[in-house]
């Protein structure tokens, strides 16, 4: 990680991630939603930057929904 | 376990639609756990930040599995003021460079712009109350900053969560003003005759004021900020001391001889200005030297090596606000691992009250652009501005060098796997070396 945050505690557990299963997603009780485009912009982003940008499932306007 | 979606969660108002701001909440905690991790924040700016520690946590194997550790992060930076200048004056930089630099920052959890977008070289902004300054003063049409520009640089930063800071330094390092704005600039004088040439803001006369006036209401209606920096540095006093009509305002004035009172006296009248437009001001450390009447709140940053850390002291002990940036000009270069010089600095380390440190609200890498354009500009500014980001953003205990290079040089070609040509801290590959 860089920076480094202030607390970070890992265990050796590893979880599994699918490019065409993995998707953000607002919590129900969160103050913003899709209608944030600071945060579905970002969500498309950092999908992006994790699996690829070749692997993007719906096309370059659209945040993955379950 | 399969990781199957990250839900994200904004406690208060989330301000989705406004700029991010010195005071702009950038904790979260992140929650990695299957099948179903969570991201929470005060505010979307933590969110950026969370994404950002989320996106690292995350690798690809040989066998192309993606994977990640279960893991809990609580997270918030140590100074509020993280910020990478830039000079578009010395070389023009490209907007799409801009933009290129602003991903850089988001990957390193920079917050701040910092623009020097204009100065001696050229005059790149396109103002839209005196188009001739950059009609005139640019080195071509081509190489102009239009307000769609910016506006494109403003936005495509809040995105990102960083704030963009105007610089329009003065009253020195202005030659490029007067091509375009008549009677800005002080008319120098050779043997009691005019020379032709001219030196700083010429800050005797009315209409100075007048059009400083017009351009920084402007300048503060483009740019959202809550801050303008003034510049303030390096102001040649020879051409003021030639001058006849500014010698006699000296003497009006009851200045005497001392050159550093009439840019106070200039450097004060321009801040009232900013003051009435509801702006903070920042300057640098040369306009709190020359012993003015600083405004309070005004913000001072720090850049000569002389007596640093007296000075912080000393800036700090008057009350005011303070930007480090001495101990990072990147511009400056050199052979070998010159990253762990600037990892190694303590921004703190300097004699004063914990209500002095208070005061120091963070620093900026600073890559001036004489010897810099779109061509270099991001292999000398990355991974070597990383070390600042993680001075700033980092708990002050986090100093081993072992582990910072074990990580960086990860983070490094992490930043080339996503298209930033950030160049190589010792021997050694990538697993993508051609993204960019």
């Amino acid at each position: 990680l860089w920076p480094l945050p202030v607390s970070v505690r890992t265990t050796p557990r590893l979880l599994y991630l699918s490019p065409g299963n993995f998707f953000f997603g607002h919590s129900p009780s969160s103050k913003a939603g899709p209608s944030c485009a600071v945060l579905q912009e970002a969500f498309r982003r950092y999908y992006a930057y994790i699996f690829g940008f070749d692997k993007w499932p719906l096309g370059s306007d659209n945040v993955p929904r379950k | 376990m399969e990781l199957q979606k990250l839900e994200v969660s904004v406690i208060m108002d989330p301000e989705c639609d406004s700029f991010p701001s010195i005071t702009s909440d950038e904790s979260y905690n992140l929650l990695v756990q299957g099948p179903v991790a969570t991201l929470t924040a005060n505010r979307v700016w933590g969110v950026l930040r969370g994404l950002e520690t989320f996106s690292q946590l995350i690798y690809q194997h040989s066998s192309g599995t993606f994977t990640a550790n279960e893991s809990n992060i609580v997270d918030s930076p140590r100074f509020p003021h993280r910020g990478i200048l830039i000079d578009t004056s010395r070389h023009f930089l490209p907007v799409k460079t801009i933009l290129k630099t602003l991903d850089a920052m988001a990957f390193n959890k920079f917050n701040v712009l910092h623009w020097h977008i204009v100065d001696d070289q050229s005059f790149p902004y396109q103002s839209i109350t005196f188009p001739e300054l950059s009609n005139k003063g640019s080195y071509s049409l081509s190489h102009v900053y239009t307000p769609n520009d910016v506006r494109t640089v403003i936005e495509y930063a809040r995105f990102r969560g960083i704030r963009v800071l105007p610089e329009f330094d003065s009253p020195g390092h202005t030659a490029s003003w007067g091509k375009g704005q008549k009677d800005v600039l002080t008319p120098c004088y050779h043997s009691r005759e005019p020379s032709e040439t001219f030196g700083p803001i010429n800050p005797i006369l009315n209409s100075t004021y007048s059009f400083l006036s017009k351009l920084f209401k402007e300048i503060s209606t483009v740019f959202p900020d809550k801050f303008i920096h003034l510049g303030g540095d390096e102001v040649d006093f020879n051409c003021w001391k030639s001058n006849p009509a500014v010698l006699h305002f000296m003497r009006n004035k009851g200045f005497g001889k001392k050159f550093e009172k009439l840019q106070s006296f200039y450097m004060q009248k321009v801040s009232n200005m900013i003051s009435a437009m509801k702006k903070r001001s920042i300057v640098w450390q040369e306009v709190y030297d020359d012993e003015g009447k600083l405004t309070p709140g005004t913000v001072v940053q720090v850049w000569k090596k002389h007596n640093f850390h007296m000075k912080l002291r000393k800036i700090t002990a008057a009350g005011f606000p303070v930007i480090i940036s001495t101990p990072w000009y990147l511009d400056l270069i050199s052979y070998g691992e010159d990253w762990t010089g600037y990892y190694s600095v303590e921004p703190l380390n300097f004699a004063g009250t914990p209500e002095q440190k208070q005061l120091v609200i963070g620093g900026e890498a600073c890559i001036w652009g004489e010897y810099v354009d779109a061509t270099n500009l991001t292999p000398r500014l990355w991974p070597r501005a990383s070390a600042v980001g993680e001075r700033l953003w980092s708990h002050q205990d986090v100093t081993d060098l072992e582990d910072a290079y074990r990580r960086l040089t990860r983070h490094r070609c992490r930043m080339v796997g996503r298209g930033i040509a950030a160049q190589p801290l010792l021997p050694g590959y990538c697993e993508y070396e051609g993204r960019m």
